[in-house]
């Protein structure tokens, strides 16, 4: 039987708001290690990639390994009807066709549970190699999502250009053309206000902004994010997940014609 | 213009 307990709720929705744009539905893979999600959006052009360790949940119980395919709209329909400060039990069955979420509310005077048809998924898992990335970008999640917004704004693209100096992101298209440079950060007060950059080669890479964009729906996980380049593979944009993990957004850049 | 390449070009089905 899996049982995992978590006395904040508001984990999980968020986690739910950081994947709900890009996937209509996913497996998650629960094992002792923990919960782990990998996708691909509808157009396979981005990839998903979630893992929840087991420590951080107050318990947590996976006698069997059990993937769970989950419709997102109904999931979300159900966590709707947590408050943020429930406790929220997930519970299923070994080889179970549905899953169970209970919520409590702090002083347990209010209990409600939702059952969950489970759905049969075709799930299929990429490889994803080790890479020494030519450059590590850390800065506040909220910045760089205030960024991917305004670019957007002006055309389909951004390029992200990084430097030992900084990282300059740039958009153009019918209204005009808009760069945005960012230095590292000489010292700040909190940490998760920096700017910091890790670079063995700099590198010029071309995103489009529309999956940027739902990658930064993850902003409300963490004050920084990551974004790890080099030429010609897949961008990581990567949030923690406080005492749990992390969620990974890949993005393959565009390429000449 | 640029085109935009499927993931599956860059990491291979496990």
């Amino acid at each position: 039987m899996f049982e995992a307990r978590l006395v904040q709720c508001s984990m999980l929705k968020k986690v739910l708001e950081a994947i709900k744009e890009l996937l209509n539905e996913a497996t998650f893979d629960c094992s002792d290690a923990g919960i782990q999600l990998q996708a691909m959006d509808n157009s396979h052009v981005s990839l998903v990639s979630l893992n929840l360790r087991s420590d951080g949940f107050d318990k947590y119980r996976c006698d069997r390994n059990l993937s769970m395919g989950i419709n997102l709209a109904s999931m979300t329909k159900i966590m709707k009807c947590a408050g943020n400060d429930d406790v929220l039990t997930i519970k299923a069955q070994d080889n179970a066709d549905n899953v169970m979420f209970m919520f409590e509310s702090q002083n347990q005077e209010k209990v409600s549970d939702y059952d969950m048809k489970l759905i049969n998924l075709d799930q299929e898992h990429l490889g994803i190699p080790e890479t020494d990335y030519s450059c590590i970008i850390k800065m506040p999640s909220g910045e760089f999502a205030r960024i991917c917004r305004d670019l957007s704004q002006f055309g389909e693209s951004v390029v992200i250009s990084c430097t030992k100096e900084g990282v300059k992101f740039s958009a153009a298209g019918d209204v005009g053309a808009a760069n945005i440079k960012l230095a590292q950060t000489a010292n700040v007060d909190k940490e998760e206000e920096a700017v910091t950059i890790e670079m063995q080669e700099p590198v010029t890479l071309t995103f489009a902004c529309r999956y940027l964009n739902s990658f930064t729906k993850a902003t409300a996980l963490s004050p920084q994010v990551q974004l790890s380049m080099s030429a010609d593979v897949p961008l990581v944009v990567e949030y923690k997940i406080g005492d749990f993990g992390h969620i990974r957004y890949y993005l393959a850049p565009k390429i000449e014609e | 213009s640029r085109l935009q390449p499927e993931m599956k070009l860059f990491f291979r089905a496990r």
